[in-house]
Parts: structure tokens; C-alpha cells; sequence
């Protein structure tokens, strides 16, 4: 469904050049739920950005189905990430002038596409929102706005969903329920996820464990147990 | 070093009234560790904001050392932050036209006090932010965000520390670096640190473990163990 190849991403120059990324090699399975792990600062963020067309990369391609993200224009690319890409942002990224549920079918209104509400609903009420749907994000807990945010790449169902820690500030329950509604939806309706944590409890419910260090791949594991 | 006496605080009113905190008691002892847990939504940021004044309650009182917030002036309550407590916010807030270095005495340029050039120092090594301290927020990975929020706290040696969810970003060495400094500013220099955590490892640094679940206070636990 994605895939990075030979991707470096490179901050500043000379000496104090921070190298974010250093010729990483990924690719990410269509029907498969896929984690990465690695210390703070080692490039997990970056490359799901740069996978998600967010960033653009200094050497290297990036691959999401058979589009080379390089080949788009600015427009295209707006496109590709509003119809084909959900993300889940490390720091939610909601918008705070509008309520939980219209922070969730943003990206559908935009699209001039219809909600699936069925679905749509049964989002909201696996990840426990029913009751602060009409809250704006200001008026919610740090756990329920980064709900909000897991639902708002959920719903649209989109092609590949990429999510940023989207279980660190919620209890374990709440975490493992978001995590089971995942699978499921990766078992049942072939949702494709990428999905970066730091705990390995979280990572045990992916299909494969990816490990960065220092902007390298440094290993891999299936079927993870935590 | 602090306590919340018969607390209430309520959003709303009528029947869509929010009763984020419920007749609350608590009491946080001076040079001791105690963390705070819950389910997401139950109420545990409100009590922190309240305890640190940084919101008002509506019904019962708050105390700091001996001050009754509610006696104080907007202006001494804002010199009571600024002088007397140390903040990690669950979502970081830090300036972001300021440096990390910067970021991290503020408080202190603020209250005209020299900060004391070795902890801080320290506590940037011990959090391991010794290379970023001259980049700006946005050029940090969560985690290192994270971090310059925690520092921030912990440099200016407050009266008191709260700290919401202070590893929800981090890997597993990183978090147990700051969980492991944060108990040894506890026992060696009498630190008094409030810790709320959805993290039952981070929760077995403290000496004491008060559960919230729906606004009220349900268990406290001595000695955890995770
Ligand atoms: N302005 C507001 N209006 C209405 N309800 C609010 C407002 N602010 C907070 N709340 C509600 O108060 C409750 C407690 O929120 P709080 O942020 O204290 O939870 P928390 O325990 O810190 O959760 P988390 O673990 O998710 O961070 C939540 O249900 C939240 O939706
Ligand atoms: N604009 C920038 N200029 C310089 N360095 C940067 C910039 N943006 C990011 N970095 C650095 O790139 C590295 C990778 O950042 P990234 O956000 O991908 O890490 P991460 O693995 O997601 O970390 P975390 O687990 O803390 O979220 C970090 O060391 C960070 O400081
Ligand atoms: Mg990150
Ligand atoms: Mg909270």
C-alpha cells in the first residue's frame, strides 16, 4: 500500500545536518496492520509524514499504491492525502472552532463525499465519544481529543490510515478497545494501517513490528507478543 | 504541599451540567511522590489545573503550602505559578519563537531569579536533550517536546511539580530515565511531584497512587508495586 525507497530526509547542513532519515527501505502491506517502534527522536514521525505526503523527502521516493509522490503536483497531492490517506497526528492537529463530530467527517465534507453514518457511528461509539460529540476540543480531555482524532482518520474508511501514537494518552481499556477496533477493521474490511507506538502492548496487536533507530531500519518481527 | 477540599468543578448546567471533578478530598504530601490515575475523561487534568490554579472551582477550596487560593489576586496568583509551581501540560505548551534552552527558564527570566546553571544543566542531560537545546519546538520530535516540557518544570526546583502525563510520548529507556530522576529529586532534595499517568510502570516510581474514575477519588494505594 506505501513504501519508502531509498528515502533520506535531512534538516540543515554541514556539521550540524540532522539526518531524520538515512536510506530507509520500508514498504507497508495493503490488508495488513503494520507497527513501528524506536527511541524518541529516532525518525518515526518523519517517515510517516513523509509516507503520507506531508513532507517531502531529500533523496529517495516515496510510493503510496503505484503513485511515486514525487510525479503529483501540490494539487494532486492535496488531493491524494484528503481522499486516499487518514492520519492520526502525534499532536491531534484538530481544528478547535468546530465540534468532535465535525472534526471527524472534516475530511469527507471537504471531499464533497457522504458519511457512511452507520459507520461512522459505530466509530464514535467504539472509541467511547457518544456523549461529546457536539464539545468542541477545548471542552474535552486530552484522551477524548485524541479520539477524536483516531475516529477522524477511521471513518472516511480511506485507502491507507496512518496513526501517530494514537493510544499515549489513554488508559489501558480505552487504549486496548481503539487497538481491537483496528484489527478488526484491518481483518474484516481490509483497512490498511501504519501505526507508530511506543508500547509494546499496543505494537502486539500489528501483523508485523518495523524498528527504527537513527533514522535506519534496524529490524523487523512478525506476529509481535508483547 | 497541596490539597483540593470538598472540590467541585462543573461545566454546563441543567441536565447537560459536566461533573468533571465530585466533592473531591485530596491531599498531596510535601516531599513525596504521588501519581494520579484514571480513565480518560475521569477528571484527572481538571484536578491538576485546579490544584495549580490555573482554573477556578465552583463549589469547596484549594490549598498551596498554607495559602487558600481563593484568597489570592489574579496578580498573586499568577506570582504563586510562576514562583511557587512547576506545569507539564499534557499537550507541552511551549513558546514556540523560543529555543528549548529558552523554553526551559523561562520561568525563571520571568521572575528575574538566576537559574542554577548546573541542575538545569543536569536535568537536560538526565532527559537527554543535550544536542537540541537551540532548536525551536517544531524542529523537536514529540518526545523531545516532551521533554523540554518536563525539563522546564523540574529546572526552576518549585515548591511543588505537577506533571500530566509526563511519558506518554517516550519510549520505555527514555521514560524510565525521567521517571528514575524525578524520584531521586524526590528523595534527595525533597521534591514534592503530583504525577498523573495512564501508565502503570510510571505509576510504581511513586510512593503513592490516588484512582479517579468519574470525578471522584475511588482507591489510593501505598508502596505500588506494577
Ligand atoms: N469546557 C468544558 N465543557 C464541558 N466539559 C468539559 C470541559 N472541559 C473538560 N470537560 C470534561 O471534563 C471531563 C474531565 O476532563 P479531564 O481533562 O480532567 O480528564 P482526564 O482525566 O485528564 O482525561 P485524559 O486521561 O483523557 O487526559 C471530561 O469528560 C471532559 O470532556
Ligand atoms: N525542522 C527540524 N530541524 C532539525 N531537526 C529536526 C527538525 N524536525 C525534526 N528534527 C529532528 O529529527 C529527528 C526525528 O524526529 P521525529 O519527529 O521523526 O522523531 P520520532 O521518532 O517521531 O520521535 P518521538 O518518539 O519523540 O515522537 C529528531 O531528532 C528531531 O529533533
Ligand atoms: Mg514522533
Ligand atoms: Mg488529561
Amino acid at each position: 500500500a506505501a513504501a519508502a525507497v531509498g528515502v533520506s530526509k535531512i534538516y540543515g547542513h554541514g556539521d550540524t545536518a540532522v539526518h531524520a532519515l538515512d536510506e530507509i527501505d520500508a514498504s507497508f502491506q495493503s490488508g495488513r496492520f503494520t507497527a513501528i517502534m524506536g527511541p524518541s527522536g529516532s525518525g518515526k514521525s518523519t517517515l510517516m509524514h513523509c509516507l503520507a505526503g506531508l513532507d517531502t523527502v531529500s533523496h529517495g521516493s516515496i510510493l503510496v499504491g503505484d503513485t511515486d509522490l514525487s510525479t503529483l503536483s501540490e494539487r494532486e497531492l492535496t488531493l491524494l492525502r484528503r481522499d486516499r490517506i487518514g492520519f492520526v497526528f502525534q499532536s491531534f492537529n484538530l481544528v478547535p472552532t468546530l465540534t468532535a463530530m465535525e472534526n471527524i467527517t472534516l475530511p469527507m465534507d471537504l471531499a464533497g463525499r457522504t458519511p457512511d453514518q452507520a459507520w461512522v457511528d459505530e466509530v464514535i461509539n467504539t472509541v467511547g465519544l457518544d456523549d461529546r460529540t457536539s464539545h468542541r476540543p477545548n471542552e474535552l480531555s486530552g484522551g477524548q481529543q485524541q479520539r477524536v482524532a483516531v475516529s477522524r482518520a477511521l471513518a472516511s474508511q480511506p485507502e491507507i490510515v496512518f496513526a501517530d501514537e494514537p493510544t499515549g494518552n489513554l488508559d489501558s481499556t480505552t487504549g486496548a478497545e481503539i487497538l481491537e477496533f483496528m484489527r478488526r477493521a484491518v481483518r474484516e474490511m481490509d483497512q490498511t494501517i501504519v501505526m507508530v507506538t511506543h508500547d509494546p502492548n499496543a505494537a502486539s496487536y500489528a501483523d508485523r513490528v518495523v524498528f527504527l533507530n537513527d533514522g535506519k531500519i534496524v529490524d523487523e518481527m512478525f506476529e509481535p507478543t508483547p
